[in-house]
């Protein structure tokens, strides 16, 4: 799902609460499309909630307009970055990591996706870990928030979108579509058939790369993956394919389509 | 703006499933 649009007003209520103003990618995207759901991860945080998502509590009301003090445009952050934020931070027993900055979404356990709000990075991106002397923040390549949104709806709605969270959206990972068609090792063949058949959205395309897996690979593993994830969602185009598969030659694969067309 | 319409329309198979 994806929550409505947020109201002007109400956008301009929380920039007065906090004393900032929203990047203008994001707040046109809070204003026109949606607030809260569909998206990277476990899906987009509504603004309202994020921090007692993540935080359990409210934020602080300087939070959003403490600075978040890395940029870009600097060199990577060392293990040590954390002090960037100056030995009043590190002292503040109180003090919440990666001020500046709003929740976009979570990758899992602690693992956030943050928009700066506040900072040299403004409108930026930023990968984070709340345990925040484990891992270093990393900005994504996007510029903003709408081309980090949209990276997402390309990768997912062209089989580029993978099962490990953390990796979903690095630029250089290897489309699933392509693994599915052209790995030689089944093992991996049936991952990437597993990461198209998760996405949130199976375009044409993808059905029918997963068709075509489900009826002609070799590896009755594959085809049996290929089947119980078109059959999670399926559409009447793929009923041939299932039906198809009920006479394939491992129990396994025809058990797997039984199943989704008695779905 | 060009990339929010662009979005909106990327998004319409997600409404359609629902």
């Amino acid at each position: 799902l994806l929550g409505p649009p947020m109201p002007e007003s109400r956008v301009v209520a929380f920039e007065e609460q906090y004393g900032i103003r929203l990047p203008p990618c994001y707040r046109s995207f809070l204003t026109t499309i949606g607030n809260g759901g569909i998206g990277p991860g476990a899906g987009l945080l509504h603004l309202d909630d994020w921090d007692y998502v993540v935080l359990g509590a409210p934020i602080r009301p300087d939070h959003l307009s403490t600075p978040f003090p890395l940029s870009p445009t600097d060199p990577a952050p060392g293990p040590d970055w954390y002090h960037a934020f100056g030995p009043a931070w590190l002292d503040d027993d109180d003090a919440e990591p990666y001020p500046g900055t709003i929740a976009l979404t979570t990758r899992g356990c602690s693992l956030y996706t943050l928009l700066v709000v506040t900072g040299p990075a403004r409108g930026r991106v930023v990968d984070v870990n709340l345990e925040f002397d484990v891992d270093a923040p990393s900005f994504t390549h996007d510029t903003d928030f709408l081309d980090w949104y949209e990276r997402w709806l390309d990768q997912t709605g062209n089989g580029m979108h993978s099962a490990p969270p953390d990796v979903a959206l690095r630029d250089d990972e290897p489309p699933m579509a392509a693994i599915l068609r052209d790995a030689s090792d089944p093992a991996l063949r049936e991952v990437a058939a597993r990461g198209l058949g998760r996405a949130p959205i199976l375009t044409p395309a993808v059905r029918s790369l997963l068709g075509a897996a489900a009826v002609g690979d070799p590896a009755p593993e594959v085809r049996r993956t290929a089947v119980i994830m078109l059959g999670r969602r399926p559409t009447p185009s793929d009923d041939d394919v299932l039906v198809r598969a009920l006479t394939d030659a491992s129990a396994d694969v025809r058990e797997a389509a039984l199943q989704a067309l008695a779905g | 703006d060009a990339r929010l319409r662009r979005i909106a329309a990327k998004l319409a198979p997600v409404r359609d499933l629902l």
